[in-house]
């Protein structure tokens, strides 16, 4: 864990074992 | 004036109507009662497209919501079926044999919706008994307008009594409050008598 | 004193406010309205490799929550995104770009925890308005204490009203009430206006 101020790059969800749901188009219907 | 035991008896009765899923009636339509959608016709869920499942960064799917959560009990903003236009049909099969009493027709408030406003909720509907899910023109149970001033919950009485039970409604949406590509679904429900 | 019908008005108004996701506000974060989650920075998912699934006997894998969960309504004990240590990030796109007034962190209520504490809540995070994903050091929009003595769900408006419209914020936290293995994140939401 790093200190208060700026973390490591941001390391997107891509690497981790889970569904990633991703708004790609828009908002869904609401 | 009323007593504090009085106030606190009004308030027990308020949360235990809302806790029995807020009518206190049974929902013949919900999937997990055994309910369950059979058809909904010509009508074709609106595909945006937009929410993409993907799993190490690789696309899988895109998400949408099936006409099933119209008889689930999730009412979170965007948990509706949305259907392309304004016309939409929805067959659905009862838990068992009932003569239809009331219907209610649930929408999010105005208060919860981004746009803050709710255009894409039904506006004119009919609800139709039908004595098999391929009959084209069932009975008529009712017409009826759903409010956008409204409350959230709105609830639709049979006018006539009907002579016949059904096991299988079908929901016939003419109009929506003014979306211009889809109408969101977010649940049915279907009140009654079971017949003996 | 007040009559029988003054206080079914309170009661109502009471039912219909918790009724619309207990604040009545828009939630942009809210995963099933158009939010999502983007990253989760240096942070890590705290693997407990406790929860087995199986299938006819065979063990298949550990399940544990995603940081998704932070974004989703359930708020059942269990429900969270752990993330290991004390200090965690949570990148969320929201459904459409606002400016936002106040940001509600919720956990649950120590009543219902199995250890009869809330150790595992966040306490002191910040709030940061970020221009794109990538940005490292946003805009501040608050520093604000999640107070275990409180309410479950609390709600933290911004000081000063941002100039800036954001669709995406970085949640901060920097420290829990004291667990020291993980922090539990339940759900944060964000309110806010759409920019015109």
């Amino acid at each position: 864990p790093t200190s208060e101020g700026s973390c490591c790059s941001p390391a997107r969800l891509a690497r981790t074992p889970y569904l990633v749901l991703s708004y790609v188009n828009g908002p869904p219907p609401i | 004036g009323i007593t504090e035991a009085q106030a606190q008896v009004l308030v027990n009765k308020a949360l235990k109507l809302y806790s029995q899923d807020r009518t206190g009636l049974v929902d013949f339509a919900l999937e997990s009662g055994g309910g369950s959608v059979l058809s909904t016709r010509c009508s074709e869920t609106f595909e945006t497209k937009t929410a993409l499942i993907s799993l190490f960064g690789i696309p899988l799917w895109y998400f949408s919501q099936s006409p099933r959560v119209a008889i689930q009990p999730d009412m979170y903003p965007g948990n509706c079926w949305a259907f392309r236009g304004s016309q939409g049909y929805l067959v659905v099969r009862l838990s068992m044999k009932i003569q239809p009493s009331a219907f209610t027709l649930e929408h999010i408030p105005k208060t919860l919706s981004p746009t803050g406003n709710i255009t894409s909720a039904p506006k004119d509907f009919a609800v139709y008994g039908l004595e098999d899910e391929y009959q084209e023109e069932g009975q008529l149970l009712g017409r009826f307008t759903y409010d956008q001033e409204g409350e959230s919950l709105q609830m639709f009485h049979v006018l006539k009594r009907p002579e016949s039970a059904f096991q299988i409604v079908e929901l016939r949406i003419f109009s929506n409050w003014g979306h211009p590509e889809y109408t969101c679904l977010y649940r049915f429900r279907v009140h009654g008598e079971p017949i003996k």
